[in-house]
């Protein structure tokens, strides 16, 4: 059978991490939150000194949204749905050709959700100031292309410890390669790896509150 | 803007994938 299945999940576990997460923060630095002035606030007439309304947003210097308001999570769960429903016809083509069976794909589909879930928590989260931006651009390349690439490392330079299986694991891209595979049990096998990326998106969503 | 780019790696990732044969 075709590779079809593990390379649309590889593929989109890169749209997960890399792309997506620069359409986000493109959106979230363009987004003005309602009611927000587009003005500094030294223009109200009553000379009010306090200039961040409460519960509300502020923008940085260069436009950059400071927070994340709730209209902007409702559209992007709507957007993730919508992309679940525009993938169908591309993952039943795959399992198709790969010769997949119904849970080889709902497996692959809860694999991509917990990365997508850390892809969106990392752009979404973090990425309140230019630096925050430098480090969320940073974290997706690091977990989408770094972690293969210690891989790589580990398994050409190291091979006699398990330190490579651990990160064949990690790494999302070989671990959703290896969990689209056609015909295996229902749950991941391990299934620690969609652990550490549901905890990753929770760990970035706590820092984003902390800051 | 976001879908167009979900779409098109979708196809290009499901092409990779059937390239072979």
């Amino acid at each position: 059978p075709l590779p079809a299945l593990r390379t649309l999940a590889a593929g989109l576990v890169l749209h997960a991490l890399l792309i997506y997460p620069l359409v986000l923060m493109r959106r979230l630095a363009r987004s003005r939150p309602a009611g927000a002035p587009e003005n500094p606030p030294s223009q109200t007439p009553d000379g009010a000194t306090t200039n961040v309304p409460d519960g509300a947003t502020t923008n940085a210097p260069d436009g950059v949204a400071t927070s994340v308001h709730g209209g902007f999570v409702a559209a992007t769960a709507c957007e993730l749905l919508a992309f679940a429903i525009a993938g169908g016809p591309f993952f039943l083509v795959a399992a198709y050709l790969g010769d997949a069976v119904v849970s080889d794909v709902l497996r692959v589909l809860l694999c991509l959700s917990g990365v997508y879930a850390a892809g969106w928590a990392i752009a979404s989260r973090l990425a309140r100031s230019p630096g925050g931006r430098s480090v969320s651009v940073l974290a997706g390349a690091l977990l989408a292309l770094g972690l293969p690439a210690a891989y790589y490392l580990a398994l050409e330079f190291a091979p006699a410890g398990a330190a490579h299986r651990v990160l064949y694991d990690l790494a999302p891209v070989t671990f959703l390669w290896s969990q689209a595979a056609s015909r295996l049990a229902f749950w991941p096998q391990p299934l620690w790896p969609v652990a550490v990326y549901v905890a990753l998106a929770a760990a970035a969503v706590l820092v984003g509150w902390a800051m | 803007g976001g879908g167009v780019l979900f779409l098109l790696v979708c196809l290009a990732s499901l092409a990779v994938g059937i390239w072979p044969g």
